[in-house]
């Protein structure tokens, strides 16, 4: 067994169930919460005793999605519940679950209230995971444990709770001995609240405050959602692809494997550009030095590996455009030249010359089967063009300048791997708003 | 089977991250994670579920990642945790 470092400095818990699931009755569900409350107490000096207060040590919620702490439910299967270790805090003491699961019990079928709850408990009390063969603190659900009424803890999991809060004292075993039958009396529930002798000195708060575990336990930054992001720009850079959302930006490795699921914050990483910066239009590998080109506005930077080099910014009408930005750049790996796109126009650069080529811009329904104002454009390792635009790519094989027919492809699929193939286009309405028009409260 | 695609790595880093493998990636810097480090995070995940440890996320690892489970990492930060105690 493995312990959290945190206990509760009381031996006598209140407990309230806050909310239901559908699958089951409220009688139901409490006795199933209550039993394997028991569980716990029957092998340690615990004692248990529901309550109607809000301020219950131990409430029991059944929740769906994200709900405000770090840990959002997933729908059937996936994620089942958590709790949160014994301490000081809104959160100490809560126990989830995922209002989505088939919540059954004693039953091959659906997912086993009772078992979840005794796995959930041992978090509320101390105990973290166990990779013990036959440990109910195993993460991964395990089945039914069959009836609740005859369910007996694991010899690793008595050790565990025996070890924070000792074992029942036979001073305690006669008093916990007519609990145990007042709680198995309760299977048939009269909804008659336990009257316990600790109810009359209320218990003392513990002192000691431990954060919630998990993805809470890091300072997050409010970031741009990878699955639902129109891309400022898109860049290959090094042999991977950067995706770039206003100050953050994706990394999609050579493997076309995605570094990690979070973005990276641009401007600790590319020193240098200015910290008031709200975006970057385009970004690109310069063909003949390999120094990294940003654009935002009318101006640019040069970058020598992720630092900037001095003197810039530096205005485009260095590279002969005037105009009032670029959407997209690119140096298509076929002839080494630098090409800019702009709305239905695209310019070509000779980074060796450092001139534009005569005969630009040019219309960029050239380049067959593209749409304008695309977002940017990429030259990848594996010798193909891919365009962007809003959610979609089009995909440009080898040196052909006509799209594969089955462009266009979608970008949150296949290079953000989402789960949801079209993320909704972006909206005006301002923070706060969902796509709906409904004002979030939360 | 033992040739996961990016799109597995990818969601094996995610998970291997959520519970307590890996760290968690640093939000200022596209920090990389070492192939040696993904190696190491797929053993002690192996040998924390009962499963062979191969370091490979092979069939069965990925479909231990699948099973339904608790929503709290295996693996909590040393400083986090103050009395671990194995038998």
């Amino acid at each position: 067994y493995a312990v959290s470092g945190s206990v509760w400095q009381k031996r006598d818990l209140s407990w309230r169930v806050e909310s239901f699931p559908i699958s089951l009755s409220q009688e139901i569900t409490k006795q199933l919460i209550e039993s394997a409350l028991l569980a716990w107490s029957r092998e340690s000096n615990l004692r248990f005793y529901r309550t109607t207060a809000e301020d219950a040590d131990l409430r029991v919620s059944f929740l769906g999605g994200p709900h405000g702490d770090g840990y959002p439910f997933d729908g059937p299967g996936g994620t089942l519940g958590h709790a949160f270790f014994p301490g000081i805090g809104a959160s100490a003491g809560a126990t989830h679950m995922d209002a989505d699961e088939s919540w059954t019990y004693n039953e091959a079928t659906g997912t086993d209230l009772f078992a979840v709850a005794v796995h959930e408990f041992g978090h509320s009390l101390g105990l973290t995971h166990s990779s013990a063969e036959n440990s109910i603190m195993k993460p991964y659900y395990q089945g039914t444990v069959g009836k609740h009424q005859n369910y007996r803890l694991p010899p690793d999991d008595v050790e565990g709770i025996q070890a924070l809060y000792g074992k029942l004292s036979p001073s305690l075993d006669a008093t916990h001995d007519s609990i145990t039958t007042a709680h198995l009396t309760l299977f048939s529930y009269t909804g008659r609240k336990i009257v316990h002798p600790a109810e009359k000195a209320p218990p003392a708060p513990t002192q000691r405050f431990v954060p919630p575990r998990g993805p809470t336990y890091r300072p997050g930054l409010p970031h741009p959602d990878r699955c639902s992001a129109h891309f400022d720009a898109v860049s290959s850079i090094r042999g991977e692809v950067f995706f770039f959302k206003n100050r953050y930006f994706w990394r999609v490795q050579a493997t076309k494997q995605l570094v990690s699921l979070n973005p990276a914050h641009l401007g600790h990483f590319w020193r240098g550009l200015p910290p008031d910066l709200p975006r970057v239009d385009t970004v690109y590998e310069r063909g003949n030095d390999s120094k990294i080109v940003f654009i935002a506005g009318t101006n640019y930077w040069v970058f020598k590996d992720t630092v900037v080099e001095p003197g810039y910014p530096r205005s485009l009408t260095d590279f002969g455009l005037d105009t009032d930005g670029v959407d997209g750049a690119f140096v298509w790996k076929h002839n080494k030249k630098t090409y800019f796109f702009q709305h239905n126009r695209y310019w070509r650069f000779d980074e060796q010359h450092g001139r534009m080529d005569p005969g630009y811009p040019r219309d960029s329904n050239l380049w067959l089967g593209l749409p304008p104002d695309v977002d940017d454009v990429i030259s990848w390792t594996d010798g193909h063009t891919y365009f962007f635009k809003g959610a979609q790519y089009w995909m440009f094989r080898d040196g052909n300048v006509e799209a594969e027919p089955d462009s266009p492809h979608s970008i949150t699929l296949n290079w953000m791997y989402c789960a949801v193939a079209n993320p909704p286009e972006p909206t005006q309405l301002p923070e706060g708003r969902d796509q709906r028009g409904c004002t979030c409260h939360c | 089977g033992g040739n996961p695609n990016g799109r597995d790595i990818s969601a094996g880093m995610d998970w291997l991250t959520r519970y307590g493998y890996l760290p968690p990636p640093d939000p200022y810097s596209a920090q990389q994670q070492t192939l040696d480090g993904l190696r190491e995070a797929v053993k002690t995940m192996q040998k924390f579920a009962g499963l062979k440890e191969t370091g490979i996320l092979d069939k069965e690892t990925i479909a231990m990642m699948h099973k339904p489970r608790c929503s709290l990492p295996d693996i909590i930060p040393s400083g986090y945790q103050r009395h671990r105690r194995k038998r």
